[in-house]
This record gives structure tokens, sequence and C-alpha cells, in this order.
């Protein structure tokens, strides 16, 4: 059984926390703060108060017996640098970092970060997306060039199957599934008849979902 | 040509206003801290020093011809709530804002806000669920039932195609891509080859998932 512990009971580490505990695993919450630690005193397995940045503390936390040590320090980019280079001197095998800023990020890199998080980021450039596309009710990165989008289904496409829509032909992109009544579709679904309000989830390069949004909807 | 503004230059709001600059549009800066707003002088269309709690200070800034303004002040909560309802009784169309916690949200809720956003937790929830399954390589949430879900392919299913792997028989799932040697291939893809070092992308309900993560991986 692996053991976690989270360093940084912010908004990030304390929800990791909440579904650690949800997902029925066992979590130790460590913070500088003590209310931040008793806030957490029920929901992670163990709420210790430290200061991460202090060797002799990691250590009486038998720190090194720990898989998995997420930082999830935020303004304090030092102490976040710092906690991380200690975790990987101890030893710990994986330690995801949160990272405030590319500068963060570069120097976590050097030090060895197993995984780096940008999550204000990374929501800000889907929120960006959905905000300048008016027919995209979501939108996910898959790689530089590819994405899945969402788009609803509108009076032009309502009543046509996706075979007689022929997506795929015409812009190259891959409907792979389509909300219905608060349901998912996944599989097959060539002859289902699109009512409006439905939602096409739809794959392809972003050039071609960009064509689609536009001529297809 | 909508107009765009961003109240709070965070990690979140600056993201904000550096993609949409990236993108091409327009997009005024705002901020009650003057070194936030220096920074974005170059990057935003405008940059201005302002308290959005000022009634005033939004009327003089003409927040009322903004078609979608963005409120992202953090720690602050009581301050994020007033700037929603001062923009919502100002007339904005939409006013999307991030929230720090579940009590931020029902209020927000409560004051119009058109679209509420937890980029850390709903990060959070990603990261937990890759920390937690092995086999896992990324995981987005479709719905409360159905994912994406990238594994890699491993001996035990390298050499095979997809149509002889018959995933969509046995558990449910579909393969909706395959990522090779740094491309991404949408479709079709029944016939193609898989590699050790691919990655499958499958979409289906999060039993089907976890079954086919077990048992088919
Ligand atoms: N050296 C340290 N040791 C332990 N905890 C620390 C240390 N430095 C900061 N923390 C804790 O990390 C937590 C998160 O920090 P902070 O609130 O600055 O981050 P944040 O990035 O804004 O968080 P989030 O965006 O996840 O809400 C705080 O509760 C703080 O007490
Ligand atoms: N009343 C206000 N008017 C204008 N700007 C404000 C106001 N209150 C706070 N801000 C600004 O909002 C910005 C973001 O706030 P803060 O850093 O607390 O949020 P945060 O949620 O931690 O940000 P992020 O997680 O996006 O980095 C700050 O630059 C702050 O100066």
């Amino acid at each position: 059984d692996k053991q976690f512990a989270v360093i940084g009971l912010g908004r990030f580490g304390g929800s990791i926390c909440k579904e650690f505990a949800k997902m029925g695993y066992e979590v130790m919450a460590i913070d500088r703060d003590l209310e931040r630690v008793n806030e957490y005193a029920n929901i992670a397995t163990q709420a210790v108060q430290a200061n991460s940045t202090d060797e002799k503390a990691l250590v009486a936390l038998g720190i090194r017996n720990f898989d998995h040590v997420i930082v999830s320090i935020g303004e304090d980019i030092q102490s976040s640098i710092l906690t991380t280079l200690l975790l990987k001197e101890a030893g710990v095998a994986k330690v995801w970092v949160k990272a405030q800023n590319d500068y963060h990020h570069k120097v976590l890199e050097k030090l060895g970060a197993d995984r780096i998080i940008h999550p204000e980021r990374d929501m800000a450039l889907r929120v960006a997306q959905l905000i300048t596309s008016d027919k995209i009710i979501d939108f996910i990165e898959l790689s530089n060039e590819h994405s899945i989008i969402e788009v609803g289904v509108t009076t032009k496409l309502a009543g046509q199957t996706l075979t007689e829509l022929d997506v795929r032909a015409k812009y190259g992109c891959n409907i792979v599934a389509i909300k219905q009544d608060n349901d998912i579709l996944v599989s097959p679904i060539a002859d289902v008849v699109l009512k409006p309000g439905d939602v096409l989830v739809v794959i392809g390069q972003n050039k071609d979902l960009a064509r689609f949004q536009h001529e297809g909807v």
C-alpha cells in the first residue's frame, strides 16, 4: 500500500487530501499553519504541523518512507524549492510540485521534481478557449495539435444521424460520444438521431476542429 | 468584436490575459496592485490600476460596455463577492468568477455569476486520479460517470491491432486515438499495430475503464 503525503494545505493541496480521503486512501497532511492542520485533522489520516524546509522536521515525520509526496506551497517559492530539494535528497521516489511560474518550474525541473503542476495556468488556457469560441462548451487539450471539444447540436444539425453528417469525411474529425438527455452515448452511435440540446464530443486536429466549428455546426 | 476584462492578475487572471494576447484578442487587465498592473502593461491591450469593489472606479472604466468580465480575485473572498455583485448590477452580460471554496461558490451562484471556476480543486481531482492509478497517464472527467483516460501500451498489448484487442466488446470502452511516435492517430485506427510506448486514449464509463485498466492493460 502506497504512502502519500501532502505539504501545503491551500486550495490545491487541501483538495488532494479530501479526494484521497474520499477514495479511501491514507494521506498525511502537513502544514506550518496550525489552523490549516486543524482543518484537516478529521479529513486526512494524519494532520501534522511542520515547516517542510526544516530537514529535522522532515526526518522526524519519516518522510523518506513515503512513496509519493505532493508539494503544494504557493506564494513562498523559495520554501517550495527548498522542500523539493530536501525531499529528493531524502530519497522520496515521487515528488510532484505545484509551480507558481516559469522560473519556479525551471528550478524544480533541475531539482528532479517528478511532475510539475500549473493548475491556474492550465485552467486559464481552457477558459480562454471557451470564452473566445461561442460554440465550444468544453475544450480539452490532448497535445499541441490535437484537442477534444464539446459542441452543442443546433437546429442546423438536429434531425440527422452521424452517418449522414459524415464529419470524418468532411472535416477529418471524429465524434466519439454524444451527450443526450443527461446520458452519454459512447458507441455505437452512427445511427443516433441528433436532437437540439445534445452535445457532440469531437476529437481531431485543432485546425480541423476549428473548421468543423465554423462550417459544420 | 467582444470586449474582455480581467479583474485580479494572479496566476489564473494573469494567464488568461497572456492567453488572450497570444490569441490576438484585446483585453483590459485590472488590479488594485500597481506592481501587477505594470507587469501586464505590455501584455494586455490596457492595464489599469483600480479597486473593483469601488463602484465609481468600475463606472469610470466603462465596465458596463464589456461583454465578458473574469473576476480572479483569490484570498479576499468578500472583494470577489462584492465585485461580482457590482458587475451583474452594472449589466455585464457574462461574469465568470474564480471561487475559493464551496461557501464562496454558493454565494456567487446566488449573485448570478455565469460560470464559477475552481482551477486548483479541479486539477487536484485529476492529480489524485493519476497518483492512485499506476497505469493511467492522464485522466479527464467527461461527466460523473464517464471519463477519458490515457494508458500506456505494455508488452501485454504490443504487437496487436485494435481489431484484435476488441476493447469495445470486452470492456465496453472505445479507443478514440493512439499516440505513437510523437504523433496522434485519430482515425481510422483499427488496423494500427500497437508498439510498446504507444499511448491509448480511451473513453468509457468509469467502471468499464477501471476494468479495462486492471484486466486489459
Ligand atoms: N515551509 C512550509 N512548510 C509547511 N507548509 C507551508 C510552508 N510554506 C507554506 N506552507 C503552507 O502552504 C499552504 C499553501 O500556501 P499558499 O496559500 O501560499 O499557496 P497557494 O498556491 O496560494 O495555494 P492554493 O492556490 O493551492 O490555494 C499554506 O497553508 C501555507 O501555510
Ligand atoms: N478589490 C480588488 N480590486 C482589484 N484587484 C484586486 C482586488 N482584490 C484583490 N485583487 C487582486 O487580485 C489578484 C489575485 O488575488 P490573489 O493573489 O489573492 O488570488 P489567488 O487566487 O491566490 O490568485 P491565483 O491563484 O490566480 O494566483 C491580486 O493581484 C490582487 O491584487
